[in-house]
């Protein structure tokens, strides 16, 4: 565990957190894209199917079962919750996130590092990972207002992943035989995704204004 | 240490 890694996973931390707080507190899912949160969800079912096999460390452990925990908690509760279902803004949030899943998985059958059944779901899981944000991107762009805790949540989110670039990096060169081009690609796509947010939303942060994205 | 295959990443 280098402090990059430590540095990603705390900051993905953050983001579920935050949106948790915005969900569980003020009950109102304003902006959240509820298509990104199933796919999350889904990101993290297939991705840890080795929890209850492959014990590496009570951190790892544990914050699979915080990250699969809320990420189906906030599906829960913008599926389920009737206060927080008031805010779900459904007439903007109509990106068909089947059009992601289904060539993430034709990709992890195409794609992987090894053909059996868990690392094609964790090959997918990457691959689906990395376009995950586009429906809440897209709902983002959609929503006039965006309110501070979702352009949080949205910033945290994609910091994560590029702490991990960092990470991976960093591994590289002190590890022999690290390489997965798998993770490493999808994990530059997912960044890049954000390239454009990240830079509205520093923006916004530095000339103090509300952060609005363009049309 | 781990084998290869097995994921330490989140």
């Amino acid at each position: 565990m280098n402090a990059f890694r430590l540095a990603g996973d705390m900051t993905h931390l953050i983001s579920v957190l935050v949106l948790l707080l915005k969900i569980h507190t003020i009950k109102s899912c304003a902006g959240i894209s509820l298509k990104t949160q199933e796919l999350y969800a889904l990101v993290f079912a297939t991705r840890y199917l080795d929890i209850f096999t492959d014990f590496i460390s009570l951190y790892n452990t544990v914050m699979k079962l915080i990250f699969l925990g809320s990420s189906f908690s906030i599906v829960w509760y913008m599926r389920r919750h009737k206060l927080v279902q008031r805010s779900y803004d459904k007439d903007h949030d109509t990106f068909r996130h089947q059009l992601l899943v289904l060539p993430c998985l034709i990709l992890a059958l195409l794609i992987h590092e090894q053909f059996t059944f868990k690392e094609v779901m964790w090959t997918f899981s990457i691959y689906l990972e990395a376009v995950a944000i586009l429906p809440q991107l897209v709902l983002l762009q959609r929503t006039r207002n965006i309110d501070n805790l979702t352009g949080q949540y949205v910033f945290f989110l994609g910091a994560y992943r590029s702490l991990y670039i960092l990470n991976w990096i960093y591994r590289y060169f002190t590890e022999p035989h690290y390489v997965h081009w798998i993770t490493w690609i999808s994990g530059l796509v997912q960044t890049l995704l954000y390239a454009d947010f990240f830079y509205y939303y520093i923006s916004s942060w530095k000339n103090n204004v509300k952060l609005t994205l363009p049309a | 240490l781990a084998p290869e295959s097995v994921k330490d990443e989140l």
